[in-house]
Order: structure tokens, then C-alpha cells, then sequence
């Protein structure tokens, strides 16, 4: 029993996390709840070389977001219990995400006897562990223990949890050094009197030591700066100079007087009538903590710092954005003269192959490419809307229907005629509202089922029933090797299936459930003769 | 509504866990779309397999190692958890290599 690393891990400590402004709580105080966030990184922070700063971005690399049930993820919430929350493993886009169902009765400070709600604190910890990159461990007690165990008001991170943290990233750094003052020069010669102060006056020591966390992190070591010593009392030898082999400065520079006290000790006591001014250090690049000053009620934020810069993120986001109007061709002929090309489907029907781009398709058969074609989609099928200007997925049903599907909308053809009841919209074959367009649509000929593929998820779709399976969507991730956002997908008459994406198409190997080749090739000289 | 027989109560606790051994991965769900097509013949270690998810969410969960779906399986299954699996799916690769 012990934690379990996952792999993936940042490959900068210094990390950023937001609060989502589009998936707040819907029942928690933002600000509050920003504040136990901040608490529960603070938690993995002060064991590692990890910092957190949070910033006012959907880009950051910890984007913390509350839903309930489909939340554009392959993981959908349950309503109140079980499943609390859920968060990604470090990686580009979604990585580092935690999603927190917005159902549950979220506590922002637990009494020991509240067993209705459920921790923020507790779960966030757990699940900010995931965005690190830790997996579920079998210690009870420790903090990545996927069942709930609510926190203690006393509460230290588990040893189980530290050494998981500590072997991805490496214990926190201490960064106290001590001064070397080879030679040291006072700012202010002490007066030499024979007379004593009462020990009220006596000043503070200050340290000599550059300490980071003494709070001046960019404090000049230029010796004529450091502040005047002053006597200590009682007198401790050698306290503050272990480390050091010079010989204490004001035992040769300096004769305080000296008082005999009745115990023997001696006791420097100057009098000073005033502390010198400490030169203010400047701290040009320390952050602005932005929680300091920013008041509750102006949410969402707008006065955020700039974000330092950190590398780009790349690929996908989860929600793929409306596609820009495509300029129309003025005619078949104008077609760009390249093989540089991608597609909008490519379906088998009636065991020809019928490639759509734009508002076009062509059709190619046993003999190769028809005369005539390409032709205009509308033309084929004249119920689809005349201002079409693209097709987002097309498949042959096993019943010889042909699917169309254009937006929210499925169009089933029997032949060229559009069936009764057509266009349906997707929600009608158990879709989710908020699913904008499909990617692609095919029959699976090795289980004989139907399925259909949208950005980073897809669904099994029961013919006979007319609706999706139960659990689903699933990550597109089991289709190894295969990226998200499709352009299409189908299986030829080898018995092959092929995704398309962009300019290049992969050849799927069914029973090993993975591409054959991670790198893409060319659609169009193979599927087209260019 | 008419109450369930002991057979159908019991059909539906296994129906249930089996979804939940799915969802946190004790069950592997790496091939799901083949799996019905190597189930068949093969139900024995179908049931196996069955029976080794649950002792080993027995066994992360520190509740005593039986294979069986008892009352304190199910009360395990029934807490409030993390929704992310508790076995990811290369561990069933290890596993099955």
C-alpha cells in the first residue's frame, strides 16, 4: 500500500490556476471559494517546489470549474453523492482541470459533526493531487484515498501523500543562506559613553543573515547597506556566525562599554538614540498577491495582474468552436488545383465511395471517379437546405437510409428522397443539447453498431432503439492513435475502417483497437488519384 | 409495486457493481466494443474476472477480502469518492501482458 505516481507530471513548478467564470458554484461565495482553493494547493505547495499563482484566465494550467452531469466530458456527474469531483492528469488543454459537481452540498468550513455536506477542502486537496499527477492510493488516511474522509481541523498532510509529491517534484527548497561580510563597514559608528540607557531602550537585534523569509527576498548584500549591529543582550557568543570563519566584526571594531552585572554576565548596553532608516529594498518583480486588495463583490475580475509568460499550451480545446463561413466556389472548376486538401465526410453508400467538401461531393466507383462530378450536394439530395454550405458527417444505415447530418440536424434519405418526419434534431437520438454538430458517423461492421463522434467524445448508437447507449459519451482516447476532432470516418470494402482528420486519413486496426501507423497520410492522392 | 425476488435482487446488486468496477477500473473496459464478441463461450472467466475486481476493490478499499458482493462491498461502493478510476487503463495492459 503506498501512493502511486501516474506518469504525466508538470514540467514547470511554477504553476497557474483559475477559478472558471463560466462554471462558477452556483451556491458557494466565489471569493470564498477561491480562498479554500487557494488553501488546498497551499497544502501540495509547502511540501514540494511547486508554487501556484492564480491568475484570471480559462488558459490556465489548474482550471477549476463546478457542473453537474454532461459537462462536455466523458465523465458526467451524478447528482448529490458518490461521485464528488474529478480532475485530469498534467498535460496541454484539459490536463491539470478539476471539475467539481456543482450538485453537492459543498461546505467552505466543516464542523466535525456536518456528515450531510462535503468538504471543498478535503476534496479539492484530492483532487488537486490528480492535477499533479498522482493516482489513487490504498493508504487510508492518505490524502489521494479515493473515498471521501472529510478533514481535520488539525489537518497535516499524510506522509504517503508528501513522498508521492516529493518524488515527482523534490521537497520544498529552504533558501536561507548566511551573510558573508568579508569586509564590514558600519553604516553608523556607535558613540562611546560611559553612561547606560535603561534597558528599555535597548534596541532590537536585527539579523545579518540574508534570509528569504525574513520577507526581503531581493535584499542587496552591498555591506555599506546592512543595517547597524546593535549590542545583544545578554551577551551570547558566536550565536548568529556558525557558519562563518572571520572573526566577529565588533569584537575588533567596537568598544561598548562594559557593565559588570552581579551575575558576572557582561552586558553591552549603548545607547542609541534612534534607529537609522532601513533602505527600502526594491522588489520589482515580486507579485502582487491580487487577493489582497480585490474586493468581494466585483467578480469576475478585471484588474489582474498580467500573466507572466509561459510556453503555449497546444491542440484541441474541448469545445470545438463554431467553424467560420466557408467562401463559396463559384464553380466546380474553380476547385483549388492541389492535393493539399481536407474533407468535410467520406461514406460508403451502396458500395460506392462518396467523398463531400463544401458544398460538393463526388462519387467514385468501381471504374473510378463518375463523369460529371463533382457535382453539388444539393443536386443528389434536393431536400437539404439550398443555402448549404457543408456537410458535417454522412454514413449508410444498415437498413440502406443515408444519414446526413448538417448542424443539430439529422436528414435520413432513402435514396434521394427525404423520409417523413426528417430533419429531426440530434436530440432526438438521445444527443445532448449542447452538442452543436457531429464529426463523423459510421457502422462499426465489427460488432455491427453505429457510431457517432464529436471533438473529444463519441457515442454507440442503437439502431433499433433510435437512441444512444447508456454510458456514454466516451473519451475518444480508445480509439488509440487517433486524435480528437475528427473530420470523418468509415470502413471500406478491405474491411478497414479509416479515420480523416485534416489533410491526412489513418488506417485503424480493429482488433487492437489503435491506429497502425501514428503518422498520418495524405488523403487526397490515395482516396482521390490526385 | 411488486417487490423483486432474491434471484432479481441479486442480478441487480451484480449488475450495478459490475457497472461500478467498470467506471473505476477494476474491470477493464479497454475493449469494450469487441467485449461481448469474446464473452461468448467463455462465461467462466467472465465470472472470474468478476470475482477478482471485487477482491481487489475489497482489498484497496481495507474492507475484508472476500470475492463476494457483501453488505460491506456494497456500503463501500454507496460512499462518496472521487469520480477518477481507481486502476487506469495501463495497468490493465501490465496486467494482461
Amino acid at each position: 500500500k503506498r501512493f502511486a505516481v501516474q506518469g504525466a507530471k508538470w514540467k514547470h513548478t511554477n504553476l497557474t490556476w483559475s477559478l472558471s467564470s463560466t462554471r462558477r458554484p452556483s451556491l458557494l461565495d466565489p471569493y470564498e471559494t477561491r480562498s479554500v482553493l487557494a488553501r488546498a494547493l497551499d497544502v501540495w505547495e509547502q511540501a514540494s517546489r511547486l508554487t501556484f499563482t492564480e491568475v484570471n484566465s480559462e488558459e490556465a494550467d489548474i482550471l477549476v470549474s463546478f457542473a453537474k452531469r454532461y459537462h462536455d466530458d466523458a465523465y458526467p456527474f451524478d447528482g448529490r453523492g458518490t461521485i464528488l469531483a474529478h480532475a485530469f492528469f498534467p498535460g496541454v488543454d484539459r490536463g491539470g482541470d478539476a471539475h467539481f459537481d456543482d450538485d453537492e452540498l459543498w461546505l467552505l468550513e466543516p464542523k466535525d459533526d456536518d456528515e450531510e455536506g462535503t468538504s471543498l477542502f478535503a476534496v479539492a486537496v484530492h483532487e488537486f493531487g490528480h492535477s499533479l499527477g498522482l493516482s489513487h492510493s490504498s493508504v487510508k488516511g492518505a490524502l489521494m484515498y479515493p473515498w471521501y474522509q472529510g478533514i481535520q481541523s488539525n489537518f497535516v498532510l499524510p506522509e504517503d501523500d508528501r513522498n508521492g509529491i516529493q518524488q515527482m517534484y523534490g521537497p520544498k527548497l529552504n533558501n536561507k543562506k548566511w551573510a558573508r561580510i568579508p569586509s564590514y563597514k558600519p553604516v553608523q559608528t556607535p558613540p562611546t559613553t560611559t553612561t547606560t540607557t535603561t534597558t528599555t531602550t535597548t534596541t532590537r537585534r536585527p539579523y545579518i543573515h540574508h534570509n528569504r523569509h525574513h520577507g526581503v527576498p531581493n535584499m542587496p548584500r552591498d555591506p555599506s547597506r546592512n543595517p547597524v549591529y546593535y549590542p545583544r543582550r545578554p551577551y551570547y557568543p558566536d550565536r548568529h556566525y556558525h557558519n562563518t570563519t572571520e572573526d566577529h566584526p565588533r569584537r575588533t571594531n567596537y568598544n561598548y562599554p562594559r557593565i559588570e552585572t552581579t551575575t558576572h554576565a557582561i552586558t553591552y548596553r549603548p545607547r542609541y538614540p534612534y534607529k537609522p532608516e532601513y533602505p527600502s529594498y526594491p522588489r520589482p518583480n515580486y507579485p502582487v498577491d491580487p487577493r489582497q486588495d480585490y474586493p468581494k463583490q466585483d467578480y469576475p475580475r478585471s484588474d489582474y495582474p498580467k500573466r507572466p509568460y509561459y510556453p503555449e499550451k497546444t491542440t484541441t480545446t474541448t469545445q470545438r468552436p463554431t467553424p467560420p463561413q466557408r467562401p463559396t466556389p463559384t464553380s466546380p472548376s474553380d476547385k483549388p488545383n492541389t492535393c493539399d486538401t481536407n474533407y468535410d465526410a467520406v461514406a460508403l453508400i451502396r458500395g460506392e465511395l462518396f467523398i463531400f467538401k463544401d458544398r460538393y461531393h463526388w462519387r467514385i466507383g468501381a471504374h473510378g471517379r463518375y463523369p460529371g462530378y463533382p457535382m453539388e450536394i444539393t443536386r443528389m439530395w434536393s431536400s437539404l437546405p439550398k443555402n448549404l454550405t457543408h456537410v458535417d458527417a454522412v454514413y449508410e444505415r444498415p437498413d440502406k437510409h443515408i444519414a446526413i447530418f448538417i448542424g443539430k440536424e439529422l436528414y435520413l434519405f432513402n435514396s434521394q428522397y427525404l423520409l417523413p418526419g426528417y430533419p429531426k434534431p440530434l436530440t432526438k437520438l438521445g444527443l445532448p443539447e449542447t452538442l452543436e454538430k457531429l464529426d463523423a458517423a459510421m457502422v462499426w461492421s465489427l460488432n455491427g453498431k453505429t457510431y457517432f463522434y464529436s471533438g473529444t467524445m463519441y457515442w454507440k448508437y442503437d439502431e433499433d432503439e433510435g437512441k444512444v447507449e447508456l454510458d456514454y459519451p466516451r473519451n475518444m482516447a480508445m480509439w488509440k492513435g487517433v486524435g480528437y476532432n475528427i473530420d470523418s470516418v468509415f470502413q471500406w470494402k478491405d474491411g478497414n475502417t479509416y479515420f480523416f482528420k485534416g489533410k491526412g486519413y489513418w488506417k485503424f486496426n480493429d482488433l487492437q483497437m489503435r491506429v497502425e501507423h501514428e503518422q498520418q497520410l495524405p488523403s487526397a492522392p490515395f482516396w482521390m488519384g490526385c | 409495486a411488486p417487490t423483486r425476488s432474491r434471484a432479481t435482487r441479486t442480478a441487480h446488486h451484480e449488475r450495478s457493481a459490475r457497472g461500478y468496477l467498470e467506471t473505476f477500473g477494476y474491470l477493464s473496459k479497454s475493449r469494450p466494443e469487441v467485449g461481448n464478441l469474446i464473452m461468448d463461450g467463455n462465461e467462466q472467466s467472465y465470472e472470474d474476472d468478476f470475482r477478482i475486481a471485487i477482491k481487489t476493490l475489497q482489498e484497496f478499499g481495507g474492507i475484508p477480502v472476500t470475492g463476494e458482493l457483501d453488505a460491506a462491498t456494497r456500503n463501500l461502493m454507496k460512499q462518496k469518492r472521487c469520480g477518477r478510476p481507481d486502476r487506469e487503463e495501463q495497468d490493465h495492459e501490465n496486467r494482461r501482458s
